[in-house]
């Protein structure tokens, strides 16, 4: 491409796929995975179902390399509407989870990156099977053009279903390599290591997964009952930069400032409103539809300057829970001791979070995967109930667990711990578009290691208390 | 936004512009200067010209928060077509650096971040000003239409050089915050290192930085004539996918395989693509035109498979030399020994990459950096010429230093050293569009290794003969 260009949205992801995790057959599959699934996971919630999510893995090609797998991925959640599948998979920056709200899908890109990478190593069309009200199923085999980003639709046919039921099914063939090894384990055990670690983030949903050899990992729920789910928020003042604020107030009707204040921000009403402008020095009955640019920059300004708002609302948000999070954790890990926590909910730019932890003490499960891995404290991180498993040493979780003084808590270099940390938000900062590491904002790191000291605190009180016993039985068999 | 939407780019980048490394007010700064000036030395490089760059940075507001800026960068590098001008700065995804080629930027995204940036937190216009044919001068006045990802011209002015010359003047007004600490360091601290280790890695080119309180830092050259400058390269075999080669062969005329394969590829000729095709099963007189989708997969396929390639042409890349290298480190560490190597050049996926490292130790400006640092191993990493100051944790980088046993080179956990890793390439792999990580790609991993392993043997005989010597005069005196 020489010369001045203007590349398209569609080309630039795809030329910078590696930007998305798409970086070499082996994390391209593990990638692909993980975005169908987590579409699935956000499907079922938004449709208030208990997730029963199948992922079928087979290999298809008979040379020895490339090795070429289909995928499909199918759930009981929404469905899409058949007259928005063609983009939904096929136009990069598409999507429906652009609003304020806990979900994992946050950048209408993850299905197109993975429909991509399908297409530029198999150029075999996808198909999306999919059921939005209830009786009609839409079948759609689909292209990405990727110089304009928009779908080539090269089949839709329709039929009536027999039960009433609502649900996605994706089935895409991609090149990958399940048996190759990305760090200390392959990319196969990666693959069900996040299938277990999702089941775990959430305990109501049923995984099913069939690998190329014909092996099932059934993950069942353990819980019966949804979580409370999350709420869309209004934008809170501490999170308005000037062009949203003007946007905002384009897409307003005339109104008087404090109104316009009291209506469309988290937490304020008329007084709080009043209290403010007075504050800022502006007329409460001035038409927010007057405002000059500068006055646009003013009022941002003293928006972020003002600090007696109200923390953004918190009910918002769907933690996983410290029960759960404690009885999912036995269950995998048959820990010696395990203590969890959930963080009272904060917020950071405007943007509520809450972080939850863990820390799971010995036990022959824990000690045989720290001696594997060479490493004593082992890390499982998870944002908005995704598991993340990559790029750990870039992460915001592994500075505060290198960063915490582990022996004024009894836990040494050779103490077998597992460490599980959770972040929810309505908008995780991720570093990058692959969403593998949580970026360093000051406060969300402050409230993990608030969390993990919280844990500590017990294993430090357990193993003490073990000690003691220890040395009372020494003492007694002497 | 609720419901199904397509975001533009545009709004896609500011919606998550923390992704571009535009996370807060004082990062925001550093990296507004950073991709300002970045643009200044490509375009010096692609005018011929040793760069002469200066750096105007002055608070402007006049209450305590927040601190607005006016950042003026300008060059006498190419200059900007004016036709090209607006789209060049208001235009996600525009620009000229798209090709096969060794640039800092590749993204068409870093002027318009800054751009955006200044944009959202003080709304005022920015103004470019630019000669490219040398006699007549535009300026612009210029604002982001950012749901459309479109320029808006508020005003063009022109004016006739007295003297000729080319070069490129922004200005624009943010918020940011220069004294903030980031990390250990303040933000104006890091922006000086920026620049000062800029002027390591481009010895050719002089920079002047007027930071806030009126104090001037000169980076004066120390090199009289350019390095060999960068060349476009081809695509090699190794790096080709299915989409692009389908692209390759749309844009060519009907010709047949053989013919397309030796014009378009790199170090492939008549007989290399003839001995490859009848490898490969293929016919070498068949029209490429008329390849069907699945033999278009199939000869993607085997190009990758094929060993007998030639590497990617290396002569195209533009390392900083190992004697400059060092020179340069003399000059601002005045260390007591220092090694530089420059490693043959190398590929990975089809793209080929050259890594240079130094190793400098001891004299006091080392040793007091690292005291205060509490880091024993200083790590200055470069790509493409550029210093990366930020996510140190997550660059392959340190993750190589990190698994090297130094004890073996006689360097302990108190031995005071500096590392330098620079890795050029056609194509980067940064983990981020905020170009700060460079991503774990096994070749690049390995040559670094390599790299710091041939440094650090130069490094232990130093340190070996200094403690002889040093014995040596013990045992005179004694
Ligand atoms: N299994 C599914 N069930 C229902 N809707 C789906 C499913 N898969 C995708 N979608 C729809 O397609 C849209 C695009 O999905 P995509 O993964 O590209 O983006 P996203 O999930 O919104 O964000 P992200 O890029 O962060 O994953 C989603 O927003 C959703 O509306
Ligand atoms: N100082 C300058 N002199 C000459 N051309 C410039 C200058 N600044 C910007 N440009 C032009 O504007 C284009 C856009 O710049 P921008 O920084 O957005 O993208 P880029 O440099 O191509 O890639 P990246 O996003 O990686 O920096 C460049 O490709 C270049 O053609
Ligand atoms: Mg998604
Ligand atoms: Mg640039």
């Amino acid at each position: 491409m020489k010369g001045f260009t203007q590349l398209s949205v569609s080309d630039w992801f795809y030329r910078n796929r590696y930007i998305a995790g798409f970086s070499n057959p082996a994390r391209s599959l593990y990638q692909a995975v993980r975005e169908l699934v987590e579409n699935s996971l956000d499907a079922c919630e938004i449709a208030g179902n208990l997730p029963y999510i199948t992922v079928d893995l087979k290999l298809v090609s008979e040379r020895k390399s490339p090795k070429v797998y289909r995928l499909t991925v199918s759930d009981n959640g929404t469905g899409i509407p058949p007259e928005h599948v063609p983009q939904a998979f096929c136009t990069v920056l598409f999507g429906n989870k652009f609003e304020l709200k806990q979900h994992r899908g946050l950048f209408g890109l993850g299905a197109k990156m993975a429909v991509l990478y399908s297409q530029i190593t198999t150029y075999k069309p996808i198909e999306v099977t999919t059921c939005y009200d209830g009786c009609i199923e839409h079948s759609f085999q689909l292209q990405m053009d990727l110089k304009n980003n928009k779908p080539i639709v090269l089949s839709v046919t329709s039929r009536k279903l027999r039960k009433p039921r609502t649900g996605t099914t994706v089935t895409l063939y991609l090149v990958g390599d399940y048996d190759r090894s990305l760090g200390s384990r392959s990319t196969g055990e990666l693959i069900i290591e996040y299938l277990r670690l999702s089941a775990i983030a959430n305990p109501h949903s049923t995984i099913v997964f069939s690998d190329p050899y014909g092996m099932i990992y059934k993950f069942e729920r353990s819980v019966d009952k949804l979580p409370p789910l999350p709420k869309e928020a209004d934008p809170h003042p501490h999170g308005v930069d000037a062009e949203m604020l003007k946007r905002m107030i384009e897409g307003s009707r005339n109104t008087s400032l404090q109104a316009f204040l009291s209506k469309n921000f988290d937490r304020v009403g008329p007084r709080k409103a009043l209290e403010f402008l007075k504050w800022a020095g502006f007329d409460p009955s001035r038409d927010v539809k007057e405002l000059s640019n500068e006055e646009i920059v003013k009022l941002t300004n003293a928006f972020k300057a003002y600090d007696k708002f109200l923390p953004p609302s918190s009910n918002i948000l769907s933690p996983i829970g410290a029960e759960e999070l404690k009885a999912a954790i036995v269950k995998l890990f048959t820990p010696e001791f395990v203590k969890t926590v959930t963080r009272p909910p904060k917020s950071y730019s405007g943007y509520p979070f809450q972080v939850e932890a863990g820390i799971a003490y010995g036990g022959p499960m824990i000690e045989k995967m720290c001696n594997r891995e060479g490493n004593f404290k082992l890390l499982f991180r998870f944002a908005n109930k995704i598991p993340l498993l990559f790029d750990e040493r870039g992460d915001v979780c592994r500075k505060v667990v290198d960063g915490i003084n582990w022996r004024q808590y009894r836990i040494d270099d050779a103490t077998p711990i597992a460490i599980f940390i959770h972040v929810c938000s309505t908008r995780v900062p991720y570093k990058t578009a692959g969403k593998e590491m949580i970026a360093d904002v000051e406060e969300i790191e402050e409230e993990i290691k608030l969390a993990l000291m919280d844990c500590a605190r017990e294993v430090r009180r357990y193993i003490y208390r073990k000690l003691k016993a220890e040395k009372e039985q020494e003492r007694l068999n002497i």
